[in-house]
């Protein structure tokens, strides 16, 4: 845009420009909708409000609208060429009658004035950061928090929102020793954030392999588990899912100290419940008049499958789904006045975008027992969710794809075992996290995990 | 005169044009930004 | 223009508009209207990489307009109607 550039060419008027468009953005940003309807879109002409695009004068505080043509009429009688669109707030040149929305110079106007000082306070992450591949020293027995912390901080939604800071932002703590999401956000920092160079040892065998000491923030985090829960103090050995529904409880709670939402769990938008909550209906349906007013939705946050005498996913979640008679059970239908054995059935009302499966290995009896299944389930790269969701009858239920992203598995016995987890990361590369050891695998191989929690990610729907 | 009628085909006119015109203005400005940082974009 | 001014005025103070326009969007985004306008005009865009904002609003707009459906147009409509009934009331 010439009118742009002759502007641009004397440093005061630029500087003109570039404050009248920071400020006027700044004040879309902040004003509620309803301020910004009665005044910043209502045009100073026709006072209409939405008449079409308006636009804010850059010159003056006259308001136009683009479908009575007021801001050209502004323009022809006063000169003043450049407006900012009061809904997105983007620059328009009235002579060219075009968008300016390309130049730099006005988008990173605040980043370019800043840019010195940002450039000697902040870093540059290492390339070698790239992928977060850190290991985890153990600790004692913090393999099973190791696992799942490896498999949190590879999960894209997770990293998307650390690095957006939403937590930082909000929090009244921020102290990575004293709340687990600081924490979680530190971990993410020093696993794709250092500048500093790692060393890499390579083993003789095809797979490449690194070994580093614990990050800092892992230490962090430990002491912040430990002040809230001594159970996952990581000195003993705990149950991997069971710190999995810790830890995303934690950042819910977190969430809920920092947020004025007054939501409900259902709607909740914090990360964890966001990432990993869907909803699973229990049916109980009456045979004789198909009376369903007894069915409940429940909100998930992964779903536990049993595995005996299965060999594959699909027959678990199967097994999961299968309609059944319920015995003994005190039913009474209200509506056909029967008493007969209602039939349950387990749907899936809404999918999480990552949906996390526990396969049921460990038993425990009433004796006090306990017995791991050591029992091979085979489990798919890529898995089709439909057949277990609510089918609406009036429209047929898409094929819903997730593909397989990570598995944790345990290793061992139920009193001696260990966690490791294998993660799918960025372009497509299988990696085995073992404590601090992290190899490059094969895909057969990760397909080949006595898998104990299992991690799909939302693919496609067709 | 203005009646009910015309009122509210006024006012839902008004909505849906600011809505295209929001998504045509974002359109164009994201085939700008493509354009100057990447010219020979295919 | 004066009367219709003093409407939309008395909409958006009470909270209705933004409600309209709310329910709206989202109608429009469910039919897929949105999605089909945005494709519209990256080809528009992909076809004529010369257009100015003006030139392409113009082949784009009338199209839109046409392709919001029936029942949209009417719930919309039905909607104000109710509000703008009070508003005569009062």
């Amino acid at each position: 845009c010439k009118h742009i550039e002759q502007v641009f060419q004397n440093e005061k008027s630029k500087d003109g420009v570039l404050k009248s468009c920071n400020a006027a953005r700044f004040i879309l940003r902040h004003t509620p909708i309803k301020e910004k309807l009665l005044h910043t879109m209502k045009c100073s002409q026709c006072q209409e409000i939405n008449a079409g695009s308006t636009f804010m004068c850059l010159q003056c505080d006259f308001v136009g609208c683009w479908n009575g043509s007021h801001f050209i009429t502004h323009m022809k009688r006063f000169g003043h060429v450049f407006g900012i669109n009061s809904s997105n707030g983007l620059l328009f040149c009235f002579k060219c009658m075009d968008y300016i929305g390309h130049l730099e110079t006005i988008n990173y106007s605040m980043l370019n004035k800043y840019w010195d000082d940002i450039s000697t306070k902040t870093t540059i992450p290492s390339q070698e950061r790239r992928d977060g591949l850190f290991g985890l020293v153990n600790m004692g027995s913090t393999c099973f928090m190791s696992s799942i912390l490896q498999a949190l901080i590879h999960n894209p939604y997770i990293v998307n929102y650390s690095m957006s800071q939403t937590h930082f932002v909000n929090c009244s703590i921020k102290n990575s020793s004293l709340c687990m999401s600081c924490a979680l956000d530190a971990m993410i920092i020093e696993f794709y954030g250092q500048s500093k160079l790692q060393p890499i040892s390579s083993s003789s065998s095809s797979s490449s392999s690194s070994s580093s000491s614990s990050p800092s923030a892992f230490i962090s985090l430990l002491t912040c588990s430990l002040k809230i829960n001594e159970n996952f103090a990581g000195y003993s050995q705990q149950d991997a899912h069971e710190f999995l529904q810790y830890f995303l409880n934690q950042l819910h709670q977190d969430y809920k100290r920092d947020s004025s939402h007054n939501e409900q769990e259902n709607n909740c938008p914090c990360v964890a419940h966001s990432i990993f909550q869907g909803e699973l209906k229990s049916s109980i349906v009456c045979p004789e008049c198909q009376n369903d007013s007894k069915t409940i939705i429940d909100p998930f946050m992964d779903l536990s499958l049993d595995i005996k005498d299965k060999t594959d996913l699909y027959q678990c979640l199967d097994s999961f789904h299968k309609k059944e008679k319920l015995h003994d059970f005190n039913y009474h239908c209200s509506r056909c006045n029967t008493s007969l054995d209602p039939i349950k059935q387990f749907t899936i009302n809404k999918l999480p975008p990552m949906l996390v499966l526990q396969l049921k290995r460990f038993e425990h009896f009433v004796n006090g027992t306990n017995v791991k299944l050591n029992e091979f389930v085979q489990y798919p790269l890529y898995l089709n969710m439909r057949d277990y969701c609510d089918r609406n009858t009036n429209q047929e239920t898409p094929d819903i794809i997730y593909e397989l992203t990570g598995i944790l598995s345990h290793i061992g016995s139920i009193n001696e075992g260990h966690y490791v987890v294998v993660l799918k990361i960025n372009d497509g590369r299988w990696f085995k996290f073992n404590d601090s050891m992290i190899s490059v695998i094969k895909e057969d191989e990760a397909l080949k995990q006595q898998a104990y929690l299992l991690f799909y990610t939302v693919r496609q729907i067709n | 005169t203005e009646t009910i009628e015309s009122a509210s085909n006024g006012i839902l006119h008004n909505l849906l044009t600011t809505i295209i015109q929001d998504i045509v203005a974002k359109e164009r400005v994201n085939s700008q930004v493509l354009n100057t940082r990447y010219p020979n974009i295919k | 223009n004066s009367m219709k001014a003093q409407i939309q005025k008395y909409l958006v103070e009470s909270g209705n508009y933004e409600l309209i326009s709310k329910q709206l969007t989202e109608s429009l985004l469910r039919e897929g209207w949105i999605d089909k306008v945005k494709t519209l005009t990256k080809e528009e865009l992909q076809e004529n990489k010369s257009l100015n904002y003006t030139e392409l609003l113009s082949k784009i707009e009338p199209k839109a307009l046409d392709m919001v459906s029936d029942s949209t147009k009417t719930q919309a409509l039905q909607k104000i109607k109710v509000f703008l009934d009070q508003v005569v009331d009062t």
